[in-house]
């Protein structure tokens, strides 16, 4: 995350390769499922062996043993509907909610968020330097709607995308926050409405940023959940 | 430091049967520590060819037989590993093959061998033991002969012919880095025996083969797991911790095949792309993939000569996860070009369906990766929530794709693949067809007990 701070976000995992090493970002949706975006993995039956979640630590590279960290094989990927760019993860077993795991809630079906409303993203991504490598940032986003944003973005954003404010400031995703969240702080709750995609560039000044639109996909997550 | 394990090849999760003897037949050991003790009572009997490790009671069973031998069958095993020795098992010969005990039984010429315990047609001094394992009428080479094993023949006219037994070393070759290669040598270009990648001795190492099936780390053979310029292994020795092996290339490299190289978007890690995208997702030039600096790397274009390190673009060398580059700011070393579209990689569709689809009738009948579907009436794999007399109106024949349920990403079906319970189908939406939009004023937000979290921030957080 580029222009974050340090933070907090108990829903927010790392997904780690064979070799241990972060390469993606993700929600945690139900105690054994993860959200992420496809981008992350090579294909839709991609090996899975070796792959993990770890869950419960705020470090980039939590300390074997760490108190909190939990460490989750991944045993199943399911594939979005073509266009949404998701995965949905089935964890080995169900991850140990606490004060450092959490779920996030589901939007309702095809809600859209409404413009100004304050979100924030999550992730132990590249930084550029104007971060903490070392630990999970977050940094604070606004919604802007799908008719401004495809201004700058000439008309390209669909309707199954949303978008957040470009600040004068650089301040977004990047590299390693794929598959993160876009959490909106909505009615006392932080709902799970995007998720971090790789865009054009990271963090550009004064560009909105694109995000895949949980609401648009909340039925096929909940059919997943359902007939697994 | 070499293991006795050295010597041999191992089936995972196999047993071997002998069908002319009852399973319990042969003792079993318990009072060895790990299959490589085991390996090490088993080496030297000349009447031990193989053994079963019993990875639950750590127990062994030393074996007379080979999965080569008569009368014999290779069952799957939840409890049992097979090691064979490789002098049985392999191919292929080491050395001059002295040491080959395959089953090979004609010569070069095509001649059939004659029995070693044979005088006729040719006669001969030889006399089969244990130790010299003439057995049968197998290729072999008692007498150190350079070509090789070798046999008498059933032609009286021809006394003894080579059998033309490839060297390990020739039986298989390299293409490209030699990342799918699998041939059976197992000594370094210095003559060093590999460590078997199962075992962390002398050198511990990350490439454990059950976390990279891909990789065919089989034995102490030599392989390359991580997009090195060609295959390497550990080594016994030591003080040398890897080493590469010396192997033949194969002909003339074959260019990729068209159709697995993309340009404007990449498909699986990307290994195939030949884009000219030449930034990292966060926007970084890439460096010069033969420039060393900022980053002095071993990713030489000459070396890698099929994976097109032209100029600074992204590619994927090494088997990474996607497209990737040295970067040209120094205190980045590398990163990923994730900015490069994923090519679609759903199979053509073949049909198109309005609305949401609910009044699909069409005959398609396989999802948009490709799987058949599941008939509807079927009970496997999987069990159906929707059924022909469960949801009449869907109309659920045969295995056609259907929405009994109104999902709004379209007809979809269960499938026959036992890890996808259901998946959209190779289907498209009409062109004709636009969905409602979804851009209205927000309606009314229900929620549960998630999304909650401690706020605060706890400064001693950073401290560990």
């Amino acid at each position: 995350v580029v222009g974050g701070q340090p933070g907090n976000s108990p829903w927010t995992v790392s997904l780690r390769n064979r070799q241990g090493q972060h390469f993606c970002g993700g929600s945690l949706v139900k105690e054994q499922w993860v959200l992420t975006a496809r981008q992350c993995f090579s294909s839709c039956h991609a090996p899975l062996v070796g792959y993990e979640v770890w869950l419960g630590t705020l470090f980039h590279n939590p300390q074997p043993g760490e108190p909190g960290l939990q460490r989750v094989p991944v045993t199943k990927m399911v594939c979005g509907p073509s266009g949404s760019q998701l995965v949905l993860l089935k964890l080995e077993r169900p991850a140990a909610l606490n004060q450092r795991v959490a779920l996030i809630c589901l939007p309702p079906e095809q809600y859209v968020v409404p413009p100004g409303t304050k979100c924030e993203i999550a992730g132990w991504g590249e930084t550029k330097g104007t971060g903490d490598d070392t630990v999970l940032n977050v940094a604070s986003l606004r919604v802007i709607s799908n008719q401004e944003c495809n201004v700058k973005h000439r008309g390209r954003v669909q309707e199954s995308e949303m978008c957040t404010e470009g600040p004068l400031a650089p301040v977004g995703a990047c590299e390693g926050d794929y598959g993160g969240p876009l959490a909106c702080f909505t009615l006392d709750c932080w709902v799970l409405e995007g998720i971090i995609i790789p865009n054009r560039v990271c963090a550009r000044p004064r560009w909105p940023a694109v995000f895949t639109r949980v609401s648009v996909f909340v039925d096929w997550i909940h059919k997943v959940l359902r007939l697994d | 430091q070499r293991s006795p394990l050295n010597d041999f090849q191992v089936l995972r999760g196999t047993e071997l049967q002998h069908l002319l003897h009852a399973a319990g037949s042969r003792s079993w050991q318990e009072d060895v520590a790990d299959a490589e003790e085991c390996a090490g009572r088993c080496r030297p009997l000349l009447d031990c060819r193989a053994f079963h490790y019993n990875v639950s009671s750590q127990g062994c069973q030393l074996l007379p037989w080979t999965q080569y031998s008569p009368h014999t069958r290779l069952q799957r095993s939840g409890q049992c590993d097979l090691f064979q020795k490789k002098d049985y098992v392999r191919s292929c010969i080491m050395d001059n093959g002295v040491g080959y005990r395959g089953t090979l039984a004609t010569t070069a010429g095509g001649l059939p061998c004659q029995r070693w315990s044979h005088k006729f047609p040719n006669d001969h001094r030889y006399t089969p033991t244990l130790r010299n394992g003439l057995e049968e009428n197998f290729c072999r080479n008692p007498d150190g002969d350079p070509r090789g094993p070798w046999c008498y023949t059933t032609d009286s006219s021809v006394r003894f012919q080579s059998c033309g037994i490839k060297s390990c070393r020739e039986a298989a070759c390299v293409r490209c880095n030699g990342e799918e290669y699998r041939g059976a040598v197992d000594r370094t270009e210095s003559g060093r025996e590999c460590q078997r990648w199962d075992l962390q001795h002398p050198h511990p190492h990350p490439f454990e083969p059950g976390k990279f099936l891909d990789k065919g780390l089989d034995d102490n053979y030599c392989r390359n797991p991580d997009g090195s310029e060609r295959p390497w292994c550990y080594t016994t020795d030591p003080q040398l911790p890897r080493e590469f092996c010396d192997l033949p290339r194969c002909g003339s490299e074959a260019p990729p095949r068209p159709e697995a190289t993309t340009l404007h978007c990449f498909r699986g890690k990307g290994e195939g792309y030949r884009g000219s995208a030449n930034t990292t997702a966060a926007g970084v030039p890439c460096q010069r993939w033969d420039a060393q600096s900022p980053h002095r790397h071993s990713f030489a274009p000459a070396k890698y000569a099929c994976k097109d390190l032209r100029e600074n673009f992204c590619r994927n060398p090494d088997g990474s996860e996607a497209p990737w580059c040295f970067t040209s700011r120094p205190g980045m070393r590398v990163a990923f070009c994730y900015q490069i579209r994923r090519c679609a990689d759903d199979v053509r569709s073949e049909d198109c369906y309005h609305g949401a689809g609910e009044l699909y009738r069409g005959s398609v009948s396989k999802t948009r990766k490709g799987v058949a579907c599941q008939r509807w009436a079927a009970k496997t794999p999987h069990q159906p929530q929707f059924t022909p007399t469960s949801v009449p109106h869907a109309q659920l024949e045969e295995n056609f794709c259907r929405n009994p349920d109104g999902d709004r990403h379209g007809p979809w079906c269960y499938t026959t693949d036992p890890g996808t319970p259901f998946d959209y189908c190779a289907l498209r939406r009409c062109e004709s067809d636009q969905p409602p939009s979804i851009l209205e004023p927000p309606d009314q937000v229900p929620f549960e007990e998630c999304g909650k979290r401690v706020d605060h921030w706890r400064p001693h957080l950073k401290l560990r």
